[in-house]
């Protein structure tokens, strides 16, 4: 099936390091790392889709990671996401179409199943870009609002940002994916997975590391960042989140597209048929 | 003697704990950290100045720290130095007045002799913000670029990070402090001195870390960041330049001074006496 996966955020925060390193592939192989002084210069946000096929346990998909270049790195970011809800409603739109047209049986879905959305954990929290695109975007798509770079947090950093985060989001009634079933969804039932469920959730928004160098750490091979002063080991639940947001991701694949299907394409529809 | 020390970059970059590790003191008494979202409304960058008596090695210097909140934080940071150019020329304006006063004896120096400009270790280098300032100002006011939070990059990518930024200041003919002695200078005639400043030179733009909890590490108590995958040790030379910038700083006090008296307060003064 097919899976479409959009990543947001400034250049540098290691977002094309963290996809490759979720989906253990090179998805971005004609990538041509754009000098962020050019973009100072009024050029608008890119988005560009690379679609590689991936094998997940036996189940195969088609996945297409669509990047976002220039988002976040102007000196004027006033309009840094005009380019990319266009895009999700161009995709919208062109379901609609082929829905409605004759053949309906092979139908190839384009449409934006999740966006990553990288917050840095340079800040104090979220940044006035960050709390614009969440808000404008929270009802088109499914938002997964991830702290980037989290090995510049100590675990009391790390805690007390994501509490910072939680708290504006909260405060400015945010809706993002955050695994919670609808109402009447039988999984609330099961007591274990409720538990599960709310103990991902307490961790949101996930502070992730990642790294594509695999380095010898006390004699075993695993994927790290050494620094002279020790190694992030990125499947390390102690170090980062990054086990946590590829199981929610793998779990979810398409939990996500359900929901895109029945919650956001359908305000897309019932938007379009009201005007 | 009085010595004015502006501090530029967008918040979180450590500014207020790299420049209380410096000087051994807490140099921001009532601060009220600003809610960053706070900001995004339009509101201009302010500047603010705290003075603090330190003491170097028996020497007494009154320290002003001018602190630029606002700084790169907007969503649109078109003006965002706009009010830092005013208050220096600001300053040189005052101190021109007074010169020319009846009584010059005790002029306060309020001119700012050198700005410490923060570089975010996340991007790739230099942001198109981070070129429009050194531009601006590196005809009026002596600038230390520096990157900050320097403990999320590897060793590798720090070097070449500053390589980047070394090599957009050449392209942009970007004039830093860089403690290159003006041609018939006496202490070039030093070859121990040379090489030592030719070596620190090498090492610019400086990548630094900052603490202030004194941690015990190995027996040793030290200030530190601990991770749970190890303690980035600040004034450890291999973990990064913040030693190499103590140094600078306390040496350099009297010339950043001179500096700014016989070069851009000078051009200031020249272009007054010209319109
Ligand atoms: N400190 C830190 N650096 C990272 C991490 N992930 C990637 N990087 C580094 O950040 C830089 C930019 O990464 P990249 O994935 O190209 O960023 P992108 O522009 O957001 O796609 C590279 O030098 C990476 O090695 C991380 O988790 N922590
Ligand atoms: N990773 C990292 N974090 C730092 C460093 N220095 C300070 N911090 C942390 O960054 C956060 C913001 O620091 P602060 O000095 O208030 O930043 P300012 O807004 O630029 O003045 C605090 O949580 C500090 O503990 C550093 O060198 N590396």
């Amino acid at each position: 099936f097919d899976f479409n996966l959009m990543v947001v955020g400034e250049s540098g925060l290691g977002k094309s390091t963290l996809v490759n390193s979720l989906f253990m592939a090179d998805l971005y192989p004609d990538r041509r790392i754009p000098d962020a002084l050019d973009m100072g210069n009024g050029n608008t946000v890119e988005v560009e889709a690379n679609t590689v096929e991936i094998d997940e346990h036996g189940v195969k998909v088609r996945l297409t990671v669509i990047d976002t270049p220039g988002y976040g790195d102007r000196l004027n970011n006033e309009n840094s996401f005009e380019p990319i809800i266009k895009y999700i409603n161009d995709q919208y739109n062109s379901y609609l179409c082929k829905e409605s047209g004759i053949n309906r049986k092979n139908i190839v879905d384009t449409r934006v199943h999740c966006v990553l959305y990288f917050i840095s954990s340079l800040g104090r929290g979220l940044k006035p870009l960050d709390v614009a695109f969440m808000k404008a975007l929270q009802d088109k798509v499914n938002i997964i609002p991830l702290v980037a770079k989290a090995d510049s947090l100590t675990a009391k950093e790390c805690e007390a940002l994501k509490e910072t985060i939680r708290q504006k989001i909260a405060d400015h009634g945010i809706q993002i994916y955050d695994l919670m079933p609808v109402d009447d969804d039988p999984s609330l039932e099961d007591p274990e997975y409720v538990k599960e469920i709310s103990s991902l959730r307490a961790s949101f928004p996930l502070a992730v590391c990642a790294a594509q160098d695999v380095q010898e750490v006390n004699g075993r091979q695993i994927r790290a960042r050494r620094y002279p002063w020790g190694s992030v080991e990125v499947d390390n639940e102690v170090h980062c989140d990054f086990q946590k947001l590829k199981t929610i991701i793998i779990h979810h694949l398409e939990d996500m597209i359900e929901r895109t299907e029945t919650m956001h394409y359908e305000n897309y529809r019932v938007q379009c048929l009201m005007n």
